[in-house]
């Protein structure tokens, strides 16, 4: 893998040029200091260069033994998924900090900063098991249920915003097509309303028993 | 409902400045306009709750709604996609419909994978809806592997012609919507032979039923699949064909061509033809963020109005969200929700770049768009099918009432893990781009 660094510096693309860039040997994720997101998002970078480096390096091995490529990519292929996903998600990570860094509206950004920062330490807190499992010291089980704590503090940051941010999302009833997530919340009344509807309340007693289950009672 | 309105009070934000951020300026204006529309059309409405309905009247009611939709398209005063597709979804909801695969696949590949006289004989009879098209690709045998398609496409050079055919039983083609009772055209995908040699899978425009009639043509054999998991208002199809004859202009030559005198010329990128698959995951991605969107619009705001329990005794029933397992059962999904959205946006942006660069036959970003769409469309579509999952469950038994809307959203989303490409086959073929690089 280290070879293959060297050689591909120049054909890094815009989403692969992580994998060829120096990173941290441990990360910096702690509670004694501010939480940005771009610790959490080099996280994500670690998590994904080494499990893509990790499975690299499987195929290679499998290869010199004398497998085909065909023959090593099948015995890696669970691995090779988990190294998609974590390039994936890499790109989803980066693209919604990217995103919330450029909010203008200070409002609007501080409350986008909180679901960014419950996001990405939910995705990680997901991802401690590979964390961790990288056996490269980069993440502690402490630095692990700091990010869980995070989470629980970000929920309740969130919680007062809770129905602006769904409301914001602009979803019309017609579209939603819920009774439960009506935008005027009259949910009891208007399910009782829908019940009537169903066609099996077109007639209080129905073909099924007068045809079946009333001769049957009597008989 | 007080609950709500109080819970409204609580913003620290302007609410529509984050829907702007979401949609754009314009596009909000425009889906308050469109919304306003479609509430003042009764064309546009359900005469009774679609879920009350068999499939037969749920298919004949959804084509009741899209020939009223095409009636008072011109009202909208847009043909941006954004506003096509919300005043589609106002309408059509998440069900499926006898356009679906017209707009996004039939339509976008005439645009993209013909030459120019192709483009001017079929692009302008499809926008009008004089020809309804669908794609058909997947075969009872095989479906994301599109390499190991079995239908046939052999050039007779003597008449110019194609012959298609299913020479197998798994190579009938199944799945492709619309396929089973609406479309009377469709871009078939097969195995192209000339000269005894395969030059692997290609795109074919074949007629499928008579344009006056509607009955299927000589040598096809058509009709639904029956019911699905979901999606049950689209008449998913399956299409045999018995050696059927079209003529050579009728394979899509932008990039691959073969010549009157069968001579086969190869497209500048292998991947060119990928295009229109790369082109539905990002706008499915966009999408699969909507349906968790609304899964946490509904079990966000129903948790609001339901109570249950008190946290401190005597203190009268509180909303369920005050309860931190049911914070966590929704919150992350909302973050969720956000963090698609963006990706689904930012994507799209990196396609347009990428047509862009087409044009000027530059196709560096076109193997990491097709890898990274790839496993965009494979990740985010199966957490949102989770994320569903959990919104529903957030709202306890009436979650599993069909008055949440949340099954079907969910039998919806969830087809996402299967239906262009399957997910796991997706995280291999992203896979091999990261193993190359």
């Amino acid at each position: 893998a280290k070879m293959a660094i060297a050689m591909n510096m120049q054909s890094a693309s815009v989403t692969t040029k992580y994998l060829f860039r120096d990173r941290p040997t441990k990360s910096s994720i702690n509670q004694y200091s501010a939480l940005d997101h771009s610790v959490l998002i080099e996280a994500f970078e670690h998590i994904a260069c080494r499990l893509i480096f990790t499975v690299y390096n499987r195929i290679e091995n499998l290869k010199k033994c004398g497998r085909t490529r065909e023959e090593a990519c099948n015995e890696c292929s669970v691995d090779l998924c988990k190294a998609s996903r974590a390039h994936t998600r890499l790109f989803i990570a980066q693209t919604l900090s990217n995103t919330i860094a450029e909010i203008t509206d200070r409002n609007v950004a501080a409350v986008m900063n909180d679901v960014a920062t419950l996001y990405l330490a939910h995705e990680l807190v997901e991802c401690a098991a590979g964390l961790l499992e990288l056996s490269d010291d980069y993440f502690s089980g402490q630095q692990v249920a700091y990010l869980r704590s995070v989470v629980y503090k970000a929920m309740n940051t969130i919680r007062p915003n809770a129905v602006p941010l769904v409301d914001a999302f602009d979803i019309n009833d017609r579209e939603m097509n819920s009774v439960l997530g009506r935008r005027d919340g009259n949910v009891y009344e208007n399910l009782l309303q829908w019940a009537q509807l169903s066609p099996l309340n077109k007639t209080d007693v129905i073909t099924a028993y007068i045809k079946h289950l009333g001769p049957y009672m009597k008989q | 409902n007080p609950d709500l309105s109080q819970e409204r009070r609580k913003a620290t934000f302007r609410v529509d400045s984050l829907s702007e951020l979401l949609y754009g300026v314009e596009h909000l204006k425009s889906r308050r306009m469109i919304a306003k529309l479609v509430d003042t059309t009764p064309e546009l409405h359900d005469t009774f709750p679609t879920t009350f309905m068999s499939r037969e009247e749920k298919v004949e009611n959804a084509a009741r709604k899209i020939v009223a939709l095409m009636k008072y398209l011109p009202s909208i005063n847009s043909f941006k996609f954004e506003d096509i597709f919300y005043y589609q979804s106002l309408v059509m909801h998440v069900d499926g419909h006898p356009l679906s695969l017209h707009g996004v696949m039939f339509v976008p590949l005439l645009m993209q994978q013909t030459d120019e006289e192709q483009r001017q004989k079929w692009l302008p009879r499809a926008i009008k809806g004089e020809i309804i098209g669908t794609y058909a690709q997947t075969e009872l045998g095989h479906g994301t592997n599109v390499r190991q398609l079995e239908t046939t496409a052999t050039y007779d050079a003597d008449n110019e012609q194609f012959i298609v055919n299913s020479p197998t039983v798994t190579s009938t083609k199944w799945w492709p919507g619309n396929l089973g009772k609406v479309s009377n055209y469709a871009i078939v995908v097969a195995q192209l032979y000339v000269k005894g040699n395969c030059y692997g899978p290609h795109q074919f425009i074949v007629q499928l039923r008579d344009e006056n009639t509607h009955l299927p043509l000589p040598g096809i054999t058509i009709g639904d699949i029956g019911p699905k998991f979901g999606i049950n208002t689209n008449d998913n199809g399956f299409l045999r064909l018995n050696n059927v004859r079209i003529p050579r202009k009728q394979m899509l030559m932008r990039y691959s061509k073969v010549t009157q005198n069968g001579q086969y010329i190869r497209p500048i990128h292998e991947k060119l033809g990928y295009g229109g698959m790369v082109f539905v995951r990002s706008v499915m991605v966009s999408q699969q963020a909507l349906f968790l969107a609304i899964a946490c619009t509904v079990g966000i705001r129903y948790s609001c109005v339901r109570r249950q329990g008190e946290i401190t005794p005597g203190s009268g029933e509180v909303k369920v969200l005050e309860y931190q397992t049911q914070q966590y059962r929704l919150f992350p999904q909302l973050a969720r929700a956000y963090a698609c959205w963006f990706a689904g946006k930012r994507i799209m942006t990196l396609y347009a770049e990428l047509l862009d660069g087409l044009n000027e036959n530059k196709t560096d970003l076109l193997p990491q768009l097709h890898a990274l769409s790839s496993g965009l469309k494979a990740v985010v579509t199966h957490q949102v099918a989770l994320g569903i999952e959990q919104c529903r469950m957030a709202c306890g038994g009436h979650g599993y009432s069909n008055a949440s809307a949340l099954p079907e959203l969910y039998g919806t989303a969830v087809g996402g893990c299967t239906y262009e490409g399957d997910n796991i086959v997706l995280l291999l073929q992203t896979a091999r781009f990261l193993m190359k690089m």
